[in-house]
């Protein structure tokens, strides 16, 4: 055998992203599912399946083409599969092959995968010709069992299962995490709907948060609703914050006591994750472009948070009107322009600061105009989106536009 | 030498593939002969068939066969 590295835990995550069609989902799932035990029975790992977010190790089925592998594969035969090593996880199959179960025919998915989740275990390949961790496909085995030289490699990344990790095996559990299947909130009115969040996004597009929708704002006036979690997949609705950074790309959402992160319309790695350092149920967030760090807003308190460095967050909250003059306490909402002019939202009105972070003159305004709505904007649901700023209205004055690109929210192919 | 330049560019492919054989560091696209030779001979060997270091119709059916894309660490001097 040979060692190419290993986990620095034991209990691991998988997750099944695709199955191929040769094979029956049960049967396709079974195999995998059984992949994993061959490996769980010799050595203290224990594996869980997740059926959404993040996964340890991560089973796909691609084919000559891969938008996420650089490694694509060759048509039936020849390279069947291949994986990483730790802690990467990636295992990929060739959507090209034939994959059954339980025959001669065609090349068995069971044993394969379980020679991948050895690479992704940590295992290079064996010279043993015999062996599951030998590089050849040797062919069905209908009483198929790991070679001597399998679990001497195993063993030697992870130690031998002694008698109590017997009970500790955890069956390959159902999915914790069930796609929310709760019905969306009422669809909010953008022209008149107190927000849950704001934020300026990725090139400079202003998104709007109510509920279980979001949508953008641009000196046309509001654009069409989408629901958060067709954008933000795994995303719930109802939610306390947004602040997208143009510093880290990161986009960081924030509900109750968790945050999650995403980079455009994917969620990072390991996330959403626990809320530790700043109270949960946040009203607000913003990045102020002058200093680059992101704001966070709760009650009439902020924290200030630097992305790239260990902050010392024990000297906060501090309170919001000893920096932000004249800005009412628990905002709904905050985001702020490339110019770092920054905006408050309450209710159904909203502030404009200037770069000394003070309200300017003439504020609060209505929700509305920020909208681009005017009064005789008919009720969203038929919304024509026919909104021409007053003559009176200063681009400035309202949602900055200048910047705000044509409405296309939905994720491009390039996104 | 028995090999057509299509079927020697196919085993060399191979050989470099799956770790047998390394591109040369300093970028020159010929390997030495000796480089080959010795590759096959991992290749062979670790195969469990005659180890001769000339390309056969065992190792040439060798090749053909379906297998994992992850390399092979079985020449010590590509290995290191």
């Amino acid at each position: 055998y040979l060692l190419l590295g290993r986990w620095r835990k034991k209990h691991l995550t998988f997750r099944i992203f695709n199955l191929p069609s040769t094979l029956s989902p049960s049967r396709a799932r079974a195999a995998l599912h059984q992949a994993f035990k061959y490996w769980s029975s010799v050595a203290p790992l224990t594996f869980r399946e997740v059926k959404a977010g993040w996964a340890d190790i991560r089973l796909s089925f691609h084919g000559r083409q891969s938008p996420y592998c650089s490694n694509t594969f060759d048509g039936p035969g020849k390279v069947l599969a291949h994986a990483d090593i730790p802690e990467l996880g990636s295992v990929h199959f060739d959507n090209d092959e034939f994959w059954t179960e339980g025959t001669y025919q065609g090349v068995n998915l069971r044993i394969i995968a379980a020679h991948e989740v050895g690479h992704a275990l940590g295992l290079g390949h064996s010279r043993y010709t015999q062996a599951l961790m030998a590089p050849v496909y040797a062919g069905y085995q209908p009483y198929f069992k790991l070679h001597p030289d399998d679990v001497a490699g195993i063993q030697a990344l992870y130690g031998k299962k002694s008698p109590e990790t017997e009970d500790e095996e955890e069956e390959i559990e159902t999915p914790t995490v069930s796609p929310a299947t709760t019905k969306p909130s009422p669809m909010p009115n953008p022209c008149s709907s107190e927000l849950d969040a704001t934020m300026l996004g990725p090139r400079g597009k202003t998104y709007a948060f109510k509920g279980d929708y979001v949508w953008t704002v641009t000196d046309s006036g509001p654009g069409p609703l989408f629901r958060v979690s067709a954008l933000w997949e795994g995303l719930p609705g109802n939610l306390d914050a947004a602040v997208y950074s143009p510093r880290t790309k990161w986009i960081h959402f924030f509900k109750g006591n968790k945050v999650w992160r995403y980079v455009g319309f994917k969620m990072s790695p390991g996330f959403p994750m626990k809320l530790n350092r700043v109270e949960p149920n946040l009203d607000a967030a913003l990045y102020w472009p002058i200093n680059k760090k992101v704001f966070l807003f709760k009650g009439s308190g902020y924290w200030q948070w630097d992305e790239l460095a260990r902050t010392d967050l024990s000297r906060y909250p501090k309170p919001i009107k000893e920096l932000f003059t004249g800005v009412p306490d628990q905002p709904s909402a905050a985001m702020s322009w490339h110019d770092g002019q920054v905006y408050f939202f309450k209710g159904k009105d909203y502030w404009r600061l200037n770069q000394q972070l003070r309200v300017a003159k003439g504020y609060p305004r209505n929700i509305t105009h920020w909208m681009h709505c005017s009064p005789q904007t008919p009720d969203t649901n038929s919304f024509t989106g026919d909104i021409t700023p007053s003559s009176t209205d200063t681009i400035l004055d309202a949602t900055p536009s200048t910047m705000d690109s044509i409405l296309d929210i939905t994720p491009s192919t390039t996104d | 030498r028995a090999l057509g330049p299509t079927e020697k560019e196919a085993v060399l492919d191979y050989l470099v593939q799956y770790g047998y054989l390394q591109k040369p560091l300093e970028g020159a696209e010929d390997f030495r002969l000796e480089d080959i030779t010795e590759a096959l001979r991992a290749f062979q060997e670790a195969s469990e068939l005659p180890v001769s270091g000339q390309m056969d119709d065992d190792t040439r059916a060798r090749m053909k066969q379906p297998r994992c894309g992850v390399e092979d660490p079985f020449n010590q001097k590509t290995l290191k």
